[in-house]
């Protein structure tokens, strides 16, 4: 198996976020089917060097996962309220 | 604006160009 930081060698930057987020996705469908989408679209946001280590490190992956899902659950928390009111 | 962070985070879809935040944010 080649390292993760190959898949970034060959690719232009505007394809690096693409790459990384194919790998990715696949990675967090298996934890959050549902919301695979949304929580690989969050991460995506962060630096190419984090993801790369959550693509390495299933650990860090499910702590990342974790931030992601209590951000993403404040959120629309308050877009409820917002609602409501 | 409101409206983008109704819809925020944007979603990530194997095989669909990622545009982030843009996608979201015109």
């Amino acid at each position: 198996e080649s390292p993760a930081t190959s898949i970034l060698a060959p690719a232009p930057s505007g394809d690096q976020k693409q790459m990384l987020g194919e790998r990715l996705f696949c990675l967090i469908q298996t934890m959050l089917p549902s919301l695979a989408a949304k929580i690989t679209g969050m991460l995506l946001e962060l630096d190419n060097l984090d993801v790369l280590h959550m693509l390495e490190s299933p650990e860090f992956l499910r702590s990342k996962v974790d931030e992601a899902v209590a951000v993403l659950q404040d959120h629309e928390a308050k877009q409820v309220v917002h609602q409501v009111m | 604006s409101n409206g983008s962070s109704i819809n925020w985070p944007p979603e990530f879809h194997p095989g669909v160009p990622w545009k982030g935040l843009q996608s979201i944010d015109p």
